[in-house]
């Protein structure tokens, strides 16, 4: 995949962490990935207060893309 | 610096948890 291509996927990848459909991912929704991702309880915290830039304990799609974002970013420039 | 230390540790966090998502929804590793 590209990265345009990726960066058109983003809702998606949103939506692997918002299951219920809210619009937001809260803590809640982080911890579940434990059991589908790589990452301990600990790393998943940390994305979500690395990605909860106003810390109001709700990851908003915007937040999320600005993130992932920035992610696919740092890895062009790598 | 600490605080450069500690961006930096959660950069790699962030790295792996989209890279993660990525592998899973494109089912490469």
């Amino acid at each position: 995949l590209g990265q345009d291509a990726i960066l058109e996927k983003i809702p998606e990848f949103f939506q692997m962490c918002d299951l219920e459909n809210k619009g937001f991912i809260n803590r809640r929704d982080m911890q579940r990935l434990n059991g589908e991702l790589p990452l301990s309880e600990n790393e998943l915290e940390n994305v979500f207060d690395c990605l909860d830039s106003d810390s109001n304990g709700f990851l908003t799609l915007e937040e999320f893309s600005s993130g992932f974002s920035a992610f696919l970013h740092g890895q062009s420039v790598d | 610096d600490p605080n450069m230390k500690a961006g930096a540790a959660n950069e790699g966090v962030l790295a792996n948890f989209f890279n993660s998502l990525l592998s899973k929804k494109t089912g490469s590793p």
